[in-house]
């Protein structure tokens, strides 16, 4: 099997108020991809719905791919990392 | 932070500065995303603080020690996110890291950078009595907010961030209602496109920054290096650091009287006249010698052995020292003498072993002496603090530098702030802390000094947007020291420095409360500075969530609002447009003043803008051409506008490119 990393969807301007609503079109978006509720939420890493909208999941390459081209998605990139400076 | 506010001229004794006149910030919540908090540091004490602004919508969450409890009227809310994290780290056990899973913090960087921005007053703090004074932050009563996503990873032992949990910490912060995000790390250089999610920082401060919280960032320890700065987003400050006008000098005694005043954090006794040795072949040896800091272990114990000893290294970081005294230690040698090029990156020794740097000049003086005399002797006293002159102000050797690699015409960094052997709260078991506190160098330790002026700049002109307050920081800084004299670039040679040392300057905190006119930035900008750099009409729809089109052709990004104008490509005469919003007197009138940089000619139309009641905004125009034949590096002039109160000025960088998209190297 293909392996999962960490990605983060980024999908811009967050398009409703209340952030319930923000996450569960994250959830319904994650969905569509993985095919499952109980798959999407075990990929579901984080639902960012407050400043903007996307969230991080994990995704393999291949998903990762399917999930840019929709034309909702602004940007889907891997995970990096920080360091203190 | 025992030194850099009075240096900065922010004392909390006078009684009417920025610092009194806002109430040091009291109604301001500055988050901090980084390693979490120890707190029970004295620094986060509330004596006298009022109740928790009423915008302030976070809260504090419990984990491994640490409970709501923690949190007081100074330390108002504590997350931590660590998600990103495990998924990337799977050998990471919860169980037996060391690590807290919660915001307390275990190594102490996050604890440090908070205390810089926003600590209370504590008096009497030192490092082994070493730097003595008050610890407190920039805006001493401004709340601290604190979201850990950074993790010790105990098999590689390292610290590090995921940005999928840090740009959760941003979401979170956003919605909680801070009013200024500090965040001391970044990537390195080859930097991801500031206008796309490839770097999580610049994506989540783009929507704090449209939510008007400002955004402040550490512009990396890369230097002195050029094309080293990173979190480079023309929404963001991008902090350099500087020295302060401090230092310890640590005087060292040859055995011929000869007195050197070496640097160090040495806080042990005297070590009187000791044998002293610089490890080399003496011509008729079967054993290996090393003279270099980094292979003084290669060594036999008896060279170093009851012996001070002289090493050098071309290393400006403090591992070669530590690295030298660790070998030196070992062998039962009683001290280290590390001639290496200046830096400013100076760390005590553990356990107080004595260790001590010198230039190559000063190193090369010891050198020949000992080979001067059969019995070379040294003797090393305790370093000690002096303030003020004849101590000079430095760009840090490790501060990293522009031009910015994504978008050279956007000036990086954009201001400086002290940020070398900066004493603040730790946690009680960081190694090299004495008492909760210690000495920490870094753009990290820069960029709350930032963070903290911005609070209290916020507090005074609540409407002011970012932009305008970075505005305002960047056209008042100080280009020399507090006292007048010439700031320089630390590096290898010393020179003057210039913006892409330090952007604007030295931060002012006073000037910066009347900047006169301001450089503004709205939405409408930004999306105009996407458009320059190509991204295309639906994606930049979706970034701000309306509508929007690109002119064709695309603008420039010259034409970017920026407090400062940078041309990297300079051929054919170019012609720019700056806008001004006078936040000072009503009716004021500016007149220009330009210092072009060298072999460039700058032309500024009008040559006077008159505001009154009803004009509050005038434009500019530059018209910028190059008599240079070949291509350049980058020359530097500046732009002002001059009122009766007010010198408003922004810094030039232009470089000539006749043959564009050129290395220029030959």
């Amino acid at each position: 099997a293909a392996e999962s990393k960490v990605h983060i969807v980024y999908l811009g301007e967050k398009q409703h108020d209340d952030p319930e609503f923000v996450t569960e079109s994250h959830h319904q978006m994650l969905c569509s991809l993985l095919g499952s509720e109980e798959d999407a939420h075990g990929s579901m890493v984080y639902s960012y719905r407050h400043g903007f909208s996307g969230f991080a999941a994990k995704l393999t390459k291949s998903q990762a791919k399917k999930i840019a081209d929709l034309p909702e998605v602004v940007h889907v990139i891997p995970d990096s990392f920080y360091k203190l400076k | 932070t025992t030194r850099t506010w009075d240096y900065l001229g922010l004392s909390a004794s006078s009684p009417k500065n920025l610092l009194n006149e806002t109430n040091m910030g009291e109604q301001i919540v500055i988050g901090i995303i980084d390693t979490g908090v120890w707190p029970e540091s004295e620094v986060f004490n509330d004596d006298g603080l009022g109740s928790v602004p009423s915008h302030w919508k976070g809260t504090c969450q419990s984990g491994e020690m640490f409970n709501s409890s923690h949190c007081n009227k100074k330390l108002i809310g504590a997350k931590y996110f660590i998600n990103g994290f495990l998924e990337e780290n799977k050998s990471f056990n919860s169980e037996e890291s060391l690590d807290f899973i919660s915001p307390r913090d275990l190594n102490g960087h996050g604890t440090h950078v908070a205390t810089i921005a926003a600590g209370s007053h504590v008096q009497d703090i030192s490092y082994k009595g070493l730097a003595g004074g008050t610890v407190r932050g920039g805006a001493p009563r401004a709340r601290i907010a604190v979201y850990k996503g950074c993790w010790y990873l105990d098999d590689l032992d390292v610290t590090t961030c995921s940005s999928a949990d840090i740009l959760k910490a941003m979401d979170e912060a956003i919605h909680d209602g801070v009013d200024v995000l500090s965040l001391s790390l970044g990537s390195a250089v080859p930097l991801y496109g500031e206008t796309d999610i490839r770097d999580g920082i610049t994506t989540g401060a783009f929507h704090a920054v449209l939510k008007g919280i400002t955004v402040v960032c550490a512009g990396g320890n890369s230097g002195p290096e050029a094309q080293t700065v990173t979190n480079t987003a023309p929404w963001i400050i991008t902090v350099a650091a500087t020295t302060l006008d401090r230092s310890f000098p640590t005087p060292i005694t040859l055995g011929n009287n000869k007195m050197i005043l070496g640097q160090a954090m040495y806080t042990g006794p005297e070590l009187g006249f000791t044998s002293l040795v610089y490890p080399e072949d003496p011509g008729n040896s079967n054993e290996t010698f090393s003279g270099t800091c980094e292979d003084l272990s290669l060594n036999s114990n008896l060279t170093m052995e009851g012996k001070i000893v002289l090493c050098f290294t071309t290393s400006s970081s403090s591992g070669s020292a530590s690295t030298a005294a660790g070998s030196v230690k070992k062998a039962g040698g009683l001290g280290v003498i590390i001639a290496r090029h200046p830096g400013s990156d100076l760390e005590p020794c553990v356990d107080d072993f004595p260790c001590v740097s010198v230039d190559y000049e000063l190193g090369t003086n010891i050198l020949l002496y000992i080979r001067s005399t059969s019995s070379p002797v040294l003797k090393i006293q305790p370093s000690r603090t002096l303030v003020g002159q004849p101590v000079g102000t430095k760009v840090a050797t490790f501060s990293s530098r522009g031009p910015n690699t994504i978008a050279p015409a956007i000036l990086k960094p954009d201001i400086a702030a002290p940020g070398a052997s900066i004493l603040a709260a730790t946690t009680t078991n960081t190694t090299l802390n004495d008492g909760g506190f210690i000495m920490l160098s870094g753009t990290s330790m820069a960029a709350p000094v930032i963070s903290g002026v911005v609070a209290l700049l916020k507090a005074l002109h609540p409407d002011w947007s970012p932009a305008a307050i970075r505005s305002a920081i960047v056209t008042t800084a100080w280009r020399t020291d507090p006292f007048g004299e010439q700031i320089d670039a630390e590096g290898s040679s010393r020179k003057l420095a210039d913006p892409f040392d330090y952007g604007g300057g030295l931060v002012n905190p006073e000037k910066a409360v009347k900047p006169g006119l301001v450089y503004d930035l709205a939405l409408e900008d930004y999306v105009l500075y996407m458009c320059s750099v190509g991204y295309n009409d639906s994606s930049i729809s979706q970034l701000v969530g309306k509508s929007t089109l690109c002119s064709n052709p695309r603008p420039s990004v010259l034409d970017l609002n920026l407090p400062s104008i940078t041309i990297p490509d300079l051929k054919e005469e170019v012609t720019l447009t700056r806008t001004v919003t006078n936040v000072g007197p009503l009716n004021s009138v500016y007149r220009v003043k330009v210092e072009p940089p060298l072999g460039v000619q700058v032309t500024v139309m009008p040559k006077k803008l008159v505001f009154n009641s009803e004009t509050k905004k005038l434009s500019y125009q530059v018209r910028v051409s190059t008599k240079h034949k070949i291509n350049t590096g980058f020359y530097f002039g500046s732009l002002a506008w001059i009122s009766s109160v007010h010198n408003v000025i922004i810094p030039l960088s232009v470089r000539t490119q006749v043959l564009q998209n050129y290395f220029d190297e030959n």
